[in-house]
């Protein structure tokens, strides 16, 4: 991990050097790609853990950061890019499963909002993109995805926190990720999004409440995996549909994923239920990521023997 | 942040509800669960941060119409600062 403090939060200038950091120290597994630009023009990379090897792999795709003030979601997926670099060599389970999959990690996709609740505004929510001649800025990428794009639970007036953007992937980042998930769809078994607060595993749909085809199979593997949690940590999570139990919304990313055909595709609340809500004090962090990462090895050895 | 608080409100009826709506679209308060004022329901927990100068309005609001509230956090601005590292909180 090269000294790297995963306990802390950090600005987006260390995380940048800390993924250039990851693939230098761990050349034989790491690479770093760029997925795209934002609006701002900085670049979005993704980092791919994969072993070298000649069989076709599956893939598991993570992002975190999607909302800028959720800073537990980028500190979660620096956590579990450590964990498996860590361990791969010496837990059977981890090790298995860089045999048969590859992971693809976006530590920080909404990198300007990101930034922004770093330096200007803690609280800030959306991307940076400016509208209505700037007198209103940001689009929540979560909204701005095409999967019933702008029907429920967004905002068209751009002062909102979930403004939908102008129109299904207005927004570069949202282009970025969505394009490059397309080109890979069909190698995607696994389409994870981690998110602040609530202690949910969200699955499809947040924009209807008729049920996605296999259902049953995205349930189960998430009740094993709230049940491992409450089993090991005593921490409850809630799992179903967005829409059943939180709220409806429509153009987020974890439906998009679902219904271009990823099959499994879930959205992580973290640990706090209100105490910090947002702002998750930085002692939280360790505790988090370890519950989290049970849960998330849960779903991916359910991949992996699927 | 200085002195904002986030109240937990459970409204138990209609309207309830519906004078919470109207706090929320009169004061423009950051609703953080739900996150629109149209998804608030009865029986069911909303988080909302009240920035500090309308921080005894709203809770006098909330008493006049028999709304009962927790408070969550009582200064979003410590939290802020906990969630920063050391050496830059102190810096701050």
């Amino acid at each position: 991990s090269g000294g790297y403090v995963y306990t802390e939060y950090h600005p987006m200038e260390e995380i940048y050097q800390w993924m250039t950091q990851i693939q230098k120290n761990n050349s034989e597994l790491v690479t770093q790609h760029i997925l795209g630009k934002t609006f701002e023009n900085r670049t979005m990379y993704y980092l791919q853990i994969s072993q070298p090897s000649n069989k076709t792999k599956k893939i598991i795709w993570m992002d975190c950061g999607i909302h800028a003030r959720e800073w537990i979601s980028p500190a979660f997926c620096q956590w579990f890019v450590k964990e498996i670099l860590q361990n791969y060599k010496t837990d059977p389970k981890i090790s298995r499963f860089l045999q048969n999959l590859d992971f693809y990690v976006l530590p920080v996709l909404n990198i300007d909002g990101y930034i922004y609740s770093w330096e200007e505004d803690r609280l800030w929510r959306k991307s940076r993109s400016p509208y209505e001649n700037g007198t209103c800025y940001g689009t929540d990428l979560n909204r701005n995805f095409n999967s019933s794009w702008g029907s429920v639970g967004v905002s068209f007036n751009c002062s909102s926190d979930v403004f939908c953007g102008s129109g299904p992937e207005s927004e570069p980042e949202t282009r970025a990720v969505a394009q490059f998930i397309k080109s890979k769809k069909s190698d995607i078994l696994c389409y994870l999004t981690i998110h602040s607060y609530g202690q949910l595993i969200l699955t499809p749909y947040g924009s209807t409440t008729k049920p996605p085809s296999n259902n049953e199979e995205l349930m189960q593997v998430a009740k094993e995996a709230a049940a491992a949690l409450k089993g090991k940590y005593g921490t409850s999570y809630r799992v179903g549909s967005t829409a059943s139990i939180l709220y409806s919304n429509s153009g987020s990313s974890r439906d998009w994923a679902h219904t271009i055909g990823i099959p499994l595709s879930y959205t992580f609340e973290l640990r706090d239920t209100g105490t910090h809500g947002f702002v998750l004090p930085a002692d939280q962090i360790q505790p988090t990521c370890e519950e989290t990462m049970l849960a998330v090895t849960m779903i991916i050895d359910y991949v992996d023997k699927k | 942040y200085d002195r904002d608080q986030v109240l937990n409100i459970v409204p138990e009826t209609i309207q309830q509800v519906q004078h919470l709506q109207l706090l929320c679209s009169t004061f423009m308060l950051d609703l953080w669960k739900p996150l629109l004022p149209e998804d608030i329901k009865a029986g069911e927990d909303l988080h909302i941060r009240v920035p500090a100068p309308l921080v005894q309005e709203m809770k006098d609001s909330l008493a006049q119409h028999m709304i009962s509230y927790r408070v969550l956090i009582p200064d979003v601005q410590k939290l802020v600062d906990q969630s920063m590292p050391r050496e830059r909180s102190s810096h701050r």
